[in-house]
């Protein structure tokens, strides 16, 4: 049995708003010690991994593993649905395995259930690489404001939405998006005074190419944390993380595009 | 459906 409070513009709605056009399917492992998600978008460039433990989730419960498949589409429009005052809970119960309902009760305790087909209830249970693994497959990262990383997001993807590079050396950072009529360049400078905000911690220098609308898709995400951390290199995925919670954090990763 | 392959050669890199 699963019990997973949402409330409308928690972390859990916003990945699903943000992979809403992404992906159809957000596979979700729910154990006692807390919720894990992971979608893929159709092209399979890139993905999106959310880790809730239990104790940051107020009211979550689950007795048991429970892999599902949750059909995005169909629970941002029920999210969407509801009132901002609503209490909404998401149930997957041990007779109705098959099905998920999402039950809204308003501060007059008033309810509204939506029930819908689970995509597929007995999913493989995925493995993405550990920590140690990626963190020796990147040259370097970047620490940085969210708001600013959204900001710069936002522009490259509106230049120029299909080809975008990240560089990073010791001394600075710089965004390049390539777009039909003109090119941007974004650069930062590492300060010396201040790392708290902004810091860059490379190995060697790493330029990647990259598609700049997944990236504006995920930035928006990364929002509900004041830092972002871009984790960069030559031959592997971006990473970009940020922490939400006490323990959780949201991880997304883009492929590499191949340079013209 | 991605599958745990599909993943795999997404992580694996280029």
């Amino acid at each position: 049995m699963l019990e997973l409070p949402l409330v409308k513009g928690d972390p859990f709605h916003h990945v699903m708003e943000a992979i809403l056009d992404l992906s159809d399917v957000a596979h979700v492992v729910c154990t006692t010690r807390g919720l894990n998600l992971l979608a893929v978008d159709t092209k399979h460039l890139a993905i999106v991994s959310l880790l809730f433990p239990a104790e940051d989730f107020k009211g979550y419960t689950c007795d048991e593993y429970i892999s599902i498949g949750i059909p995005i589409r169909d629970l941002v429009n029920a999210i969407r649905c509801g009132d901002d005052k609503d209490t909404i809970t998401l149930k997957v119960g041990e007779e109705n395995f098959g099905t998920i309902t999402l039950s809204f009760v308003s501060p007059e305790k008033n309810t509204v259930d939506y029930e819908f087909r689970l995509v597929d209830a007995k999913l493989e249970r995925f493995r993405l690489p550990d920590r140690h693994f990626l963190r020796s497959k990147y040259q370097g990262s970047v620490k940085m404001p969210s708001v600013e990383f959204r900001r710069i997001c936002k522009c490259l993807s509106n230049f120029g939405d299909e080809y975008g590079v990240i560089s990073v050396t010791d001394e600075d950072l710089t965004y390049f998006a390539k777009g039909t009529d003109g090119d941007v360049y974004v650069e930062y400078k590492q300060q010396e005074e201040d790392t708290t905000i902004f810091k860059i911690d490379v190995r060697e220098p790493v330029r990647l190419a990259f598609n700049p609308k997944y990236l504006n898709t995920f930035a928006k995400v990364f929002t509900l944390s004041g830092q972002v951390k871009l984790f960069l290199s030559k031959t592997h995925p971006l990473m970009v993380e940020c922490k939400i919670g006490q323990k959780g954090r949201i991880r997304c990763f883009v492929a590499p595009k191949v340079e013209p | 459906s991605p599958t745990q392959k599909t993943l795999d050669r997404f992580f694996r890199g280029h």
